[in-house]
């Protein structure tokens, strides 16, 4: 397994298990994102978890959510989200070697999901411990598992309410050493043992 | 983009090329 191969904690190894995690799984998430932990050994410091890595797989039903497709608005949003993937990609382009995966125009013209945006803008938020619901499940060292809508709409926790607005249905946070694993998905998926010991199989490494 | 840091980077990059996969093989 992968556990078993990669003993070493690094950018690579992480984003091999947060594919191994969805890749393999029965139900269909869409994405999954490591929280990662800045903590040390010295515990009077307040930790926060930041972006470690993220891996996007799409979902699965996409078609079957695109009914406003032609309102002003939705006009208007796909075009500030594809402005703003134009400009990341030129970005990420630039710093790249010729030929070495720069991203056509495409792909950028393409329809930019409400799960794509909201993993992409998951990047730039970061969550104080007991914060939110990777902050959350962080604290109090125990999975957090929130589906349906109204489940979510009602949450306490901003970063449950941002995913439903985007579509989300089921989003699921679970702390591991150094961090919280985070789940999405624009499915109804219900709580399994089966997934909690994925997690704690392979993510319980040290640093 | 020198103030993003390197892990975001490496994922906002293998989001865009499998972005590109998706969109080519949809």
């Amino acid at each position: 397994g992968v556990g078993e191969t990669m003993p070493f904690f690094n950018q690579e190894s992480l984003q091999q298990r947060l594919q191994a995690l969805i890749d393999g799984a029965r139900e269909s998430w869409a994405y999954a994102i490591f929280w990662q932990s800045s903590s040390t050994s010295d515990f009077a410091t307040p930790s926060v978890l930041g972006w470690g890595d993220g891996y996007y797989k799409g979902e699965e039903n996409k078609n079957k959510r695109r009914a406003s497709s032609s309102s002003a608005n939705f006009v208007a949003e796909q075009e500030h989200r594809k402005k703003v993937l134009r400009e990341l990609n030129s970005l990420i382009s630039g710093v790249q070697a010729a030929g070495a995966g720069s991203v056509g125009d495409d792909a950028v013209d393409e329809e930019v999901t409400d799960t794509e945006w909201f993993f992409l803008i998951s990047m730039t938020q970061s969550f104080a411990n007991g914060n939110g619901l990777p902050g959350l499940a962080m604290y109090s060292s125990s999975p957090i598992w929130v589906t349906g809508t109204e489940k979510l709409a009602g949450s306490q926790c901003e970063r449950a309410r941002q995913a439903q607005g985007f579509g989300l249905q089921t989003i699921v946070c679970i702390p591991s050493a150094n961090g919280v694993v985070e789940l999405g998905s624009t499915e109804l998926i219900f709580e399994s043992s089966d997934l909690m010991n994925k997690v704690k199989y392979l993510f319980n490494f040290n640093i | 983009l020198s103030a993003v840091p390197q892990a975001r980077r490496a994922s906002l990059a293998r989001f865009l090329e499998r972005r590109k996969e998706r969109v080519v093989s949809a």
